[in-house]
């Protein structure tokens, strides 16, 4: 329990949020 | 006696007491997620955070989420009526969250949500100070400790600069807010606490 923000599936959402964005990108 | 999570960015503090402890938590998990990605959403549009490394990208907004999302939802924080409104709606007093268990955490959120409203701040100085707390460099995890420093001195530079332009009368309100991020630290650690109390009595 260190890391309460994995604990809570934090670290997942951020991920997916900041992915989203590098995903709209262009080339 | 079962455990409550009695943080307004629940529907409501009260626990359906047919429901597992997961399931309490998926619940809880499904209500905050939306916050959680308007921090998000929030750090990008932060001038400079696009450009630091995915991975401290990653690792400022884990330890500074939580603070964020106390500065966006400090009104939900009534000190003059002594309530709390949570997500679901209804506002719910101290005396109640009290006897459901709620302890000195309510009142260090009461005090700081008090204190951070107090200074009466406009919607871009609120911003901007929200964007400082995110910028940390001394949060852990960092890799590049010098990209984030840059950062958030700049953010410091312009924070300062607005709240002296917008109340060249009021020279102590800059150092006020600067002193609400210990705050948030300390409320950070007790936050920890309580989930761990969670996790382990759910």
């Amino acid at each position: 329990f260190s890391d309460p923000a994995s604990n809570l599936g934090l670290e997942d959402i951020i991920r997916k949020a900041l992915m989203g964005n590098l995903e709209e990108r262009p080339e | 006696n079962r455990m409550h999570l009695l943080c307004p960015m629940n529907t409501s503090p009260h626990v359906n007491p047919h429901k597992s402890g997961h399931g309490i938590w998926e619940e809880f998990s499904h209500s905050f997620t939306p916050a959680v990605r308007e921090v998000v959403e929030f750090a990008k549009r932060i001038p400079g955070f696009r450009d630091l490394s995915q991975h401290d990208q990653v690792s400022l907004l884990k330890a500074g989420t939580f603070e964020v999302l106390v500065v966006r939802f400090a009104s939900l924080f009534d000190v003059k009526d002594r309530t709390v409104k949570f997500l679901g709606g209804n506002k719910y007093s101290v005396e109640t969250l009290q006897a459901m268990g709620a302890g000195d955490f309510l009142t260090s959120m009461m005090d700081f949500s008090d204190k951070l409203m107090g200074l009466g701040l406009s919607e871009e100085e609120m911003s901007l100070f929200t964007a400082v707390v995110l910028i940390s460099a001394d949060r852990s995890g960092i890799e590049n400790v010098n990209s984030v420093e840059a950062l958030q001195e700049t953010l410091i530079r312009h924070l300062r600069g607005l709240i002296t332009k917008n109340h060249p009368n009021e020279s102590a309100i800059f150092t006020k807010l600067l002193l609400r991020l210990p705050d948030l630290r300390s409320l950070n650690n007790m936050h920890s606490e309580q989930l761990l109390a969670f996790k382990v009595h759910p």
